[in-house]
């Protein structure tokens, strides 16, 4: 929240479009700042009333650099929009920069997302710190509904919830690193650093470094799914491999490799096999070994397909690990497989079970 | 090595995008910072702004710092009053 929680003294807040950006169709203007005032008054008491002239509340205006309010916008990129804590005169405003290109889609900025963070300002939100919250400062695309329960917390602490609530489901907060219960969807090295997955997020892991950052996938790589099944690094090729359900993406870095997304079965998998639950590279041999419920394949990277005698039993094969994994990767000579909250630590060269923590203990908890 | 001229002049490049961007967020005093060398009180700015995006908190302007000061953002200050 603002200083001394600010808000409107009334559940009724007016609102008028002052003019309109060429980037759209000015009904495509109308129905993205209708969606985004919707995105509120779904979780809150609030009503919103359209005005065509006067003064509203909230007065809704595209300009560029120096544009009446002396805070000027600073052409394309960097600053997107800003808006004004609830309040007289400018107060409520909200303004977006025109030197954007703005976008029903994710081809430019998404005006609905830029709009439903700006009006949390507008209503008296502040900024959240929660990465996957809408009220996070930085820009990013989405689809779906697009408030944490970072924000619907904030904004009913406001004004209440709504007394005839419409199903709408907040995204949950972003995980905790140091949660007890913390289970992972994913991990795997990238040119030295350890990626973690879980929900829409990633920790990323710096051998030198004590703190870890989380931040959304989407972020990152907008191409990918926001939900990571499996993924491992081929080192030697310099890719990433994600998988979520049927489908495989390659990344170099942050780009997407071309020809990708391809479909799973493509690595020699039968078709009855519908996701990979983990999958990990034992550096140095070629070979990659891919999860699926309670058997694992192995994949031969040189010659690029499935090693025959596959699959076979992770129980019988990795003895003390259980039946299904959910995470794995490969360092000195260990095998770190995931299951819920535990973190097996598995010698590849005595063939068992050498250490058993928590997951999160790679997170430095 | 010493930096090649054009490195030198990227990271004065840097160091005055950062001064802007914490002046604007985070209500860092202008006109007191010495160009290529850390005020403490630039320091404190940076590691406030590093602590509210869950980056390593150094007080230097690190790449992952002026990585995150680049990417497209609200204008609303994160910290500090509207007037």
């Amino acid at each position: 929240l603002f200083p001394r929680n600010l808000k409107w003294k009334t559940t009724n807040v007016t609102f008028r479009i002052v003019n309109y950006t060429p980037d759209m169709k000015a009904s495509e203007v109308d129905r993205a700042i209708h969606n985004a005032l919707k995105v509120w008054s779904d979780v809150t008491p609030l009503v919103f009333r359209k005005l065509h002239k006067g003064t509203a509340d909230i007065m809704i205006a595209f300009g560029s650099k120096e544009h009446g309010d002396f805070n000027p916008f600073d052409g394309p990129n960097g600053l997107l929009a800003h808006a004004y804590q609830p309040g007289n005169g400018l107060g409520g405003d909200t303004h977006f920069d025109e030197d954007e290109t703005w976008s029903t889609d994710s081809t430019g900025y998404n005006l609905f997302i830029v709009a439903a963070h700006e009006f949390g300002h507008a209503l008296g939100l502040s900024h959240s710190e929660d990465p996957g919250s809408l009220m996070y400062p930085v820009y990013s695309f989405s689809k779906g509904f697009p408030l944490s329960e970072d924000d619907v917390h904030g904004i009913q602490s406001l004004y209440g919830p709504n007394p005839n609530p419409p199903k709408v489901k907040p995204h949950p907060e972003a995980p905790k690193k140091c949660d007890p219960l913390l289970s992972f969807d994913a991990v795997t090295k990238l040119r030295g650093e350890t990626i973690i997955f879980k929900d829409r997020f990633y920790w990323r892991l710096h051998p030198q470094m004590v703190d870890v950052e989380q931040s959304l996938i989407k972020m990152t790589w907008p191409v990918l799914p926001n939900k990571v099944d499996a993924a491992y690094e081929s080192a030697e090729k310099d890719l990433v491999y994600i998988f979520n359900g049927i489908r495989m993406w390659a990344l170099n870095g942050y780009n997407l490799v071309e020809g990708y997304p391809k479909y799973i079965h493509k690595l020699g998998l039968p078709k009855t096999v519908r996701r990979v639950d983990a999958a990990v590279q034992i550096t140095g041999t070629g070979k990659t070994l891919l999860f699926t419920d309670e058997d694992y394949w192995s994949y031969d990277e040189y010659s690029g397909t499935m090693d025959k005698g596959y699959p076979r039993s992770i129980e019988d094969d990795f003895p003390g690990v259980g039946e299904e994994i959910e995470a794995a990767f490969y360092e000195y000579g260990h095998l770190y497989l995931y299951r819920g909250p535990i973190q097996f630590q598995y010698s590849y060269t005595s063939k068992r079970v050498v250490g058993i923590l928590r997951a999160n203990s790679l997170l430095n908890c | 090595f010493p930096l090649s001229a054009e490195d030198s002049e990227k990271g004065e490049d840097n160091w005055h995008f950062a001064e802007k961007y914490l002046r604007k967020f985070y209500g860092l005093a202008p006109g007191i910072e010495g160009l290529q060398k850390s005020s403490s009180s630039m320091s404190l700015v940076i590691k406030e702004m590093q602590s509210f995006f869950g980056l390593e908190v150094t007080g230097n302007l690190d790449p992952d710092t002026l990585e995150m000061m680049h990417m497209p953002r609200c204008g609303v200050p994160d910290i500090g009053e509207y007037n």
